[in-house]
């Protein structure tokens, strides 16, 4: 079955907190 | 981190929903595909709250979903790359 999944979707930003340990 | 529920969700404007549920998807997507994360959590963002909320809860589900989400940008990279290069 084809994909319901959009490849041109904006991609999410996760927030300072969460990506703290790999800045 | 306590686990997000329906009503937790319904108490939260419609914007701010989708970011609740992006970042519970986030960590769990960025440890499979670090690169790709951002983009993979922005598709399946689209999907309805209430699935998502039922993938959150059902790890096999969120994964299955998680490489359709990576085959769907593969097909649609290589595209893109063969546009360009024709």
């Amino acid at each position: 079955k084809k994909s319901t999944l959009n490849p041109n979707a904006k991609e999410f930003n996760p927030s300072k907190t969460l990506l703290s340990v790999n800045k | 981190q306590e686990p997000l529920t329906a009503s937790m969700l319904a108490a939260a404007p419609p914007q701010e929903q989708k970011q609740m549920l992006g970042e519970r998807l986030y960590p769990l997507i960025h440890s499979l595909h670090p690169s790709m994360a951002g983009k993979i959590t922005g598709m399946l963002l689209e999907i309805d709250n209430s699935e998502l909320l039922l993938m959150l809860e059902s790890p096999e589900s969120l994964h299955s979903k998680i490489e359709e989400a990576v085959a769907v940008l593969q097909v649609h990279q290589i595209s893109e790359a063969s546009h360009k290069s024709n």
